[in-house]
């Protein structure tokens, strides 16, 4: 039994390498895009050593506080103005931060790369465009110009388009989109429509994005972002048509490799093990299922499903830290601290209390972690799944748990 | 809300099937 449910590593194999490591047999044709970490040696992005403490983990915070306000009922709720300018809402920002995983994509006729982050807690597709109105930050490469774009079109105030918008306004008869996020990072500017290309032979006409003109924010050098949540301007929305409603992504497992999204079908998707996805009405293009239990090395924690239940579960690309229940995440602290009591502890990081000092170890037998979902799908978690290292004097369990149980 | 975060998710293939109304995990995909 120990020798299935326990893993025996090598400590170097904990952290990313200094260059790129693209995975072997894998195609970015077609329907698929590759997936890097934005800061990693694989991103187009001039890759930037992230400081794990200071920035992801803080960021990876405000996230999840700006989650659990989205979908706390006092949540102001933005609406329309005919201002000529976008009146974004004071409390009610939607999530961005720490959505570290970007793709390449091109825009318009000819198409011109952006390199965008992903982001399924996020709706709207946008990039900053000339003449930057407002204000651009300084991004990679240069910045979308619908002049140089052949199929470039606004969309009008009283398109249907528009009037989906959670937040939206009008200049003339152009319509204006506003997006605040929850670090308060800002975009406002153009709703557009122009061609979306994910690979040659996969172009859609029309896609409907916001045409940014004043940018302020956390958004480092990315040129936009695409949402991938269940609202019609989700870029999966809006291929769906031709592609069916599905997407799957392969995070990469270090930032020195790469991963994938698919657009789509994919082969994997026959032999995965499915749950149901749940709608919730506090937020309904956010991607619910129910976590109903979590093993350590083989055995079931001995926490009630209903804990989990009470308040719910949503799976998100953008959220770093897997975040549970308090009864819950004391449950797998103790689990785990048991298991892996045989190394030295190391003092907490941020919101990570549950770390260690592999520095004078060269190998590591750690618990196989488990999540148990509803329908009987079990997601089996290895090394990258278990443990953040920002330093191997300091690799910690990789999940916190909530302020209170109702969170 | 309890959130599964992206640490979690890098040991698997992750497939959204909006269609079908579920979310699967393929342990075995992305290696």
């Amino acid at each position: 039994g120990e020798e299935q449910f326990f893993r025996t590593v090598r400590v170097d194999t904990l952290l990313p390498a200094a260059v790129c490591s693209t995975r072997k047999g894998f195609s970015t044709g077609g329907n698929s895009l590759r997936v890097v970490h934005r800061r990693g040696p694989c991103s187009p992005l001039a890759g930037v050593k992230p400081n794990h403490a200071r920035t992801l983990l803080r960021q990876d915070v405000l996230r999840v506080e700006s989650l659990q306000r989205r979908l706390s009922r006092e949540a102001s709720v933005g609406g329309q103005t005919q201002a000529s300018e976008v009146a974004l809402p004071a409390q009610r920002g939607i999530t961005f931060g720490t959505a570290n995983y970007v793709v390449t994509l091109g825009l318009g006729t000819p198409g011109r790369d952006q390199t965008v982050v992903f982001d399924t807690g996020s709706n709207v597709c946008w990039v900053q465009c000339q003449p930057c109105v407002g204000s651009c930050y300084p991004q990679q490469g240069p910045v979308f110009d619908p002049a140089a774009s052949s199929t470039y079109s606004n969309v009008s105030c009283g398109s249907t388009a528009c009037g989906n918008l959670d937040v939206r306004g009008c200049s003339g008869t152009t319509c204006l989109y506003g997006v605040k996020y929850g670090d308060n990072s800002t975009t406002v500017g153009f709703l557009a429509t122009d061609t979306l290309t994910l690979a040659p032979g996969y172009a859609f006409p029309g896609f409907v994005f916001g045409c940014g003109q004043r940018n302020q924010g956390l958004f480092g050098k990315v040129a936009g972002l695409v949402g991938l949540g269940r609202s019609s301007f989700s870029l999966v929305s809006q291929a769906s048509q031709r592609l069916g409603k599905a997407f799957s992504y392969c995070l990469p497992a270090t930032s020195s490799s790469t991963g994938h999204l698919t657009i789509g079908e994919s082969a994997a998707s026959k032999a995965a093990s499915y749950t149901p996805m749940l709608t919730d009405p506090r937020d309904s293009s956010l991607y619910f299922l129910t976590l109903t239990g979590i093993s350590v090395g083989g055995q079931l924690l001995p926490v009630s499903p209903s804990v989990f239940q009470s308040a719910g579960t949503l799976i998100d690309s953008g959220t770093v830290i897997t975040r549970l229940p308090p009864s819950a995440y004391s449950a797998l602290r103790s689990a785990f601290r048991a298991a892996m009591a045989k190394y030295p502890m190391a003092p907490p990081r941020t919101l990570l209390d549950t770390c260690y000092d592999f520095s004078n170890t060269e190998t590591i037998s750690y618990p196989v972690v488990s999540l148990h979902f509803g329908g009987g799908a079990e997601l089996q978690l290895e090394l990258p799944g278990i443990f953040y290292v920002a330093d191997i004097s300091q690799a910690c369990l990789g999940f916190a748990g909530n302020g209170s149980p109702g969170d | 809300v309890g959130i599964i975060g992206n640490v979690q998710q890098r040991t698997a293939e992750v497939v959204y099937d909006i269609g079908g109304g579920r979310i699967g995990f393929s342990p075995k995909a992305c290696s």
